[in-house]
């Protein structure tokens, strides 16, 4: 109960009851367990016949580690779908009940591959009492058999061509994990349905090139995925916004990224850290006219550090080869805004000719307070 | 904590308790700034309202409140999007909180990693947490020292699981020192120079830490996520 929600109809009992038979309020849950995704049903429904409670529980079990080891062993053709059938049990959406795998598939999957658990000193999972389940089939409405073309091996694992299963992650990493070193044949992106990184030999999906997220190194599966135009830059998730959008206070790339990072500080020149605001993805210094400390502390704040701010105007003649100016606009205090860059515009003059200077400070972080002395 | 012993008052400022009614205690948390707290995404499976959940700070004994306690009501809970249930990847979430903490010598936010910074394997870090300790759940916090192993060691003690980059191990092979049910989400600290303490995991998964089989503990990998959690701190506090 700790870990896992009560389905709303067990509400009106205490969910955490363990007299109150969670079988009588479960219902058909779609299956998530890795290992279980290849089965010819989709649908489950707790407790397990193992004993599990939820498929948490079962993924981090002893059973679905020990099962699909012993699958390499390639002991008995059916031993993962039995595995799965008591791991994941078939619900029957009519009724909510879980369906058994029949008697035989039980003790088939037992005899033949007990034996080999004994060898290396394991014994077979206990709750699999095979006179539990069902002998009659009935076309798989009171137990289940697999069909001849069951698949062996969870969508997590590659075939090797003995029939064993191994782990997909260890396909093609160089190292032969097969008997017959199939896992180790066709290895390129392409062979496998899957995109290779240029300049690596790393593969990923398709699904993931182009997401908004980096997995090739160095990015690379994020590049050359929006063609904008000259006047456009383009946002983080790859849609084109207009240059004059970009650090402008309103939101116009649907991830937000034209509003990220649009206040910094210059380079550490002299010890002076100028602020600067990247309009139009152009950088700008700020104008001292009409600055207040509060604006200090907001800059600060959004470059991720702290305050107090130590906040100095700068005449315009120690820093020769300055950028461009931004200033406040006026009646700026009246604008219900919350960053920096929708306070200030282009075109005006700065009458101080002088730029704001900050130094914000790191919040401090990570500190245990020292331990207590005490005389012995 | 497996393994472990009990924690002295306010040494780990950062832990926090993830509560929700009625069964108090579910996961751990770790105080990053006076607004934010990171925890795995897991906690949240099936309660996503945020409604349902308070934040504790500053407490030890679970079933003692103590004067350096501080409560804050969850006001978001930002999932990450990949999340994926089935394997446990990008197993992280952030909790917006609805007030900012008071800083105190109880309460105070651990550092995060830089975006390159990684911590090397056989690093020794601190887990702690309020998680099972193999024959009872603790009522005090409880702390132990486990040693980072490199992903592909970590990889040849699950065979049924692909451990991805977003993933750090630590612990033992042994499986004598390790987090286990109730931990999640809570940190995995290690310390860097100057006694600053960095976090650089969150307890997320591992086999079933107080049966026959062992091996190390899965953290999710911080520093795997600087860059998400700076752009949705970002966002959720000057874009919306």
């Amino acid at each position: 109960c700790t870990s896992t929600s009560c389905p709303d109809i067990c509400t009106h009992s205490s969910p955490c009851d363990m007299n109150n038979s969670q079988a009588n309020c479960s219902q058909c849950e779609p299956i998530t367990l890795e290992l279980c995704m290849n089965l010819p049903y989709n649908y489950t429904n707790y407790p397990n016949y193992l004993g599990h409670r939820t498929q948490k529980e079962a993924s981090i079990s002893w059973e679905s580690s020990l099962f699909p080891a012993l699958v390499q062993t390639n002991c008995y053709k059916y031993l993962m779908f039995f595995a799965c059938t008591i791991l994941v049990p078939k619900c029957n959406p009519q009724t909510n009940q879980r369906i058994p795998p029949c008697r035989a598939l039980c003790e088939q999957s037992k005899e033949r591959c007990e034996s080999i658990l004994g060898i290396v000193g394991l014994q077979w999972p206990e709750d699999t009492d095979c006179s539990q389940f069902p002998e009659e089939n009935l076309d798989n409405h009171i137990c289940l058999t697999p069909d001849e073309d069951v698949e062996e091996c969870s969508p997590s694992h590659f075939k090797c061509r003995s029939g064993r299963c191994v782990l997909a992650s260890r396909r093609c990493d160089g190292q032969a994990d097969c008997e017959d070193d199939s896992d180790e044949e066709n290895c390129g992106c392409k062979e496998r349905g899957l995109w290779e990184c240029p300049s690596s030999k790393l593969c990923i999906k398709h699904a993931m090139i182009c997401d908004g997220f980096p997995d090739c190194p160095g990015g690379m599966d994020e590049t050359n995925c929006s063609f904008c135009r000259k006047d456009e830059i383009t946002c983080a998730n790859h849609d084109c916004v207009p240059r004059k959008c970009w650090c402008d206070g309103q939101i116009d790339c649907a991830d937000k990224s034209d509003e990220w990072n649009c206040v910094s500080m210059s380079e550490n020149k002299s010890s002076l850290m100028f602020l600067m605001v990247h309009r139009s993805a152009i950088k700008y210094h700020v104008c001292a006219d009409e600055w207040e400390e509060n604006l200090s502390y907001l800059a600060c704040k959004q470059m991720g550090l702290g305050g107090p701010p130590v906040t100095e105007m700068v005449p315009e003649y120690k820093q020769p080869h300055h950028e461009k100016w931004m200033n406040l606009q006026s009646e700026w205090e009246r604008k219900n805004t919350s960053t920096l860059q929708a306070l200030l515009v282009t075109g005006l003059p700065c009458r101080s000719r002088s730029m704001v200077s900050l130094l914000c400070t790191k919040e401090d972080c990570g500190r245990r307070p020292a331990a207590r002395m005490s005389k012995r | 904590i497996l393994g472990g012993r009990t924690s002295r008052p306010g040494r780990w400022p950062w832990q926090c308790s993830l509560q929700s009614e009625p069964s108090g205690h579910i996961c751990g948390c770790v105080l990053i700034a006076k607004r934010w707290v990171l925890t795995v995404a897991h906690c949240f499976e099936g309660r996503e309202n945020p409604a349902v959940w308070k934040v504790v700070f500053g407490i030890n004994n679970l079933d003692h409140p103590s004067v350096f306690m501080q409560t804050r009501m969850v006001k978001t809970i930002i999932l990450h999007p990949r999340y994926n249930r089935a394997v446990v990847d990008y197993d992280i979430s952030i909790v917006e909180l609805n007030a900012d903490i008071n800083e105190t010598s109880y309460v105070r936010p651990v550092c995060l990693p830089s975006r390159e910074q990684r911590v090397e394997p056989d690093t020794y870090c601190y887990i702690t947490g309020w998680g099972h300790m193999g024959n009872k759940m603790p009522f005090k916090l409880q702390e132990g020292e486990v040693r980072i192993i490199s992903l592909e060691h970590c990889q040849a003690y699950f065979d049924m699981k692909t451990i991805t980059t977003r993933m750090l191990c630590a612990g033992y092979e042994s499986g004598t020192v390790d987090s286990c049910m109730g931990d999640s989400g809570g940190p995995l600290v290690c310390e860097q120079p100057a006694g600053r303490w960095t976090l650089f995991g969150l307890t997320s998964w591992g086999s079933v830490c107080f049966s026959k089989v062992l091996g190390p503990g899965v953290y999710s990998n911080v520093s795997h996520f600087i860059e998400w959690i700076e752009r949705q701190i970002y966002i959720h506090t000057f874009l919306l």
